[in-house]
Formats: structure tokens, sequence, C-alpha cells
């Protein structure tokens, strides 16, 4: 599993953030959807690196994301 | 169409290219 902090990030470059981001989401990810981590993570960096980092410490936030990026995944491949 | 590409597909270990102007 990722380990990522709010301060790890904080002195991160903001492209740098998003790699630090997307090996975090996709290590959760993975967890629960293992043939859609990929994708998922994609789509959920496109969100904002603000609303990431909140999602980091806010799992509740996190699962929403990933279960409405799931739906238009599905949505879009249908 | 371009639609099919979408969304691109993180890969760990590898840099992320999806949003390089982000």
């Amino acid at each position: 599993k990722v380990s990522l902090t709010a301060s790890m990030l904080a002195s991160a470059s903001p492209q740098a953030q998003k790699q630090m981001l997307g090996e975090w989401l996709f290590s959760l990810i993975q967890t629960m959807h293992p043939a859609l981590a990929g994708k998922i993570t994609g789509m959920l960096l496109e969100i904002d690196t603000l609303e990431l980092r909140h999602m980091l410490e806010s799992p509740e936030c996190l699962h929403t994301k990933v279960d409405e990026a799931i739906a238009v995944l599905q949505a879009h491949q249908a | 169409s371009s639609s099919v590409n979408w969304p691109p597909e993180f890969r760990p270990g590898e840099p992320w290219k999806g949003y390089p102007n982000i």
C-alpha cells in the first residue's frame, strides 16, 4: 500500500503531486476494482488537486468519487 | 472516435501523462 501525507504533497511540484496522488489512488482502487483501477485512477486525476488532497483525508469522499467514476465509465462503455 | 481512448489509464511506476497541463 502506498502511504501519502499532506506534507509530502505540499513539498512537491504540481505535476509530482498528480503522480503521487495517482500512485496512491491506484493502490487503493486496485484492492476494490482490480480490472478498472488504471482507468478509474485516470478519471480521478482529472479532479482538482486540492479536492484530491481532501479525498486523501476523507475515505468517505474517496469512495463516493470512485463509485461515481465507475458509473460514468460503465455508461461510457455501454 | 477520440472518445474510445477516454479515460487515459494510469499505470503505477510510469510517469502520468494524461493531463500534462494541470
